[in-house]
């Protein structure tokens, strides 16, 4: 099963 | 003070166009060098970035940074008021709690305002590092439109795996399953109905459908689509606005839990 990661988590808080 | 000037509203509704399913509401900063606009959709899955530029503008002025934050819902409701070959002015003075959008009509005769509330809206800004990627696939705008409503059909999720051959668009569930291969166009006559792959290594990426699909929602904005891909990173969906910037989707790959 794949699950769809959070976007934030690929980038910091800028 | 900050006045912003379009000859024609079509591009300010097709860009409302492009992001009203995926955000309800974003905040548009305003600077010397143009108008940005990032943010992520509701559920934090994918992230939107728009960048208009100032020198593309008929008429620009932006005396301080300024951050506007707006319901695009509402916006989108505005910009129908606006004929699309009307000149479009967007104002807002500093420190001011409302927009106000300037429609006039291309003969003069006709001139209508309507003000917006601003919203102060807590949106995190991400920071998004140059990359260097894998694969950069461009291609007709329509064609991966099509495939991605064809393609959903069949699957939530999306294969997209891109060689220097070409790139396979494959969706596979319940019903049966589905592939589409593009190969790389051998001559460019119009540059506009080419698939042009750059490949440094070839990937093979899981996408879920409903979000491709919102992205393409930017079709009317770009004959070309251009997808950016590497291993382990979001894709990015990019989509150049003429003269104007671009609008930038990215989305991360489905990973195996």
């Amino acid at each position: 099963i794949k699950t769809q990661p959070d976007i934030k988590q690929y980038y910091w808080i800028a | 003070m900050f006045e912003a000037r379009l000859m024609n509203a079509t591009i300010l509704k097709k860009i409302l166009d492009a992001v009203k399913d995926l955000l309800n509401e974003g905040t548009f900063d305003c600077s010397d060098s143009g108008i940005q606009l990032q943010a992520m959709d509701n559920s934090h899955v994918s992230l939107v970035s728009l960048t208009l530029r100032s020198d593309s503008f008929d008429k620009f002025r932006c005396d301080r940074n300024l951050s506007m934050g707006m319901n695009l819902g509402t916006m989108a409701k505005i910009l129908k008021c606006a004929n699309n070959d009307d000149t479009v002015t967007i104002k807002a003075q500093d420190n001011a709690d409302t927009v106000t959008f300037m429609f006039e009509s291309q003969n003069h005769e006709k001139v209508s305002d309507y003000e917006m509330k601003l919203m102060n809206l807590d949106q995190e800004h991400l920071g998004i590092p140059d990359t260097d990627y894998s694969c950069v696939v461009r291609m007709p705008s329509m064609e991966f439109a099509r495939i991605c409503r064809d393609l959903a059909q069949f699957s939530e999720s999306m294969v997209i795996c891109c060689t220097k051959e070409g790139v396979k668009f494959s969706a596979s569930g319940d019903l049966g399953s589905a592939n589409v291969k593009l190969a790389q166009t051998s001559n460019v006559d119009k540059e506009e109905e080419a698939v042009i792959i750059e490949m440094q290594e070839p990937v093979t990426l899981t996408f879920a459908c409903r979000y491709l699909n919102a992205f393409t929602k930017a079709t009317p904005l770009c004959n070309q689509v251009q997808l950016s891909m590497s291993a382990d990173v979001p894709l990015v969906v990019e989509y150049r606005i003429s003269d104007l910037g671009h609008i930038r989707y990215y989305l991360a790959p489905k990973i195996e839990e």
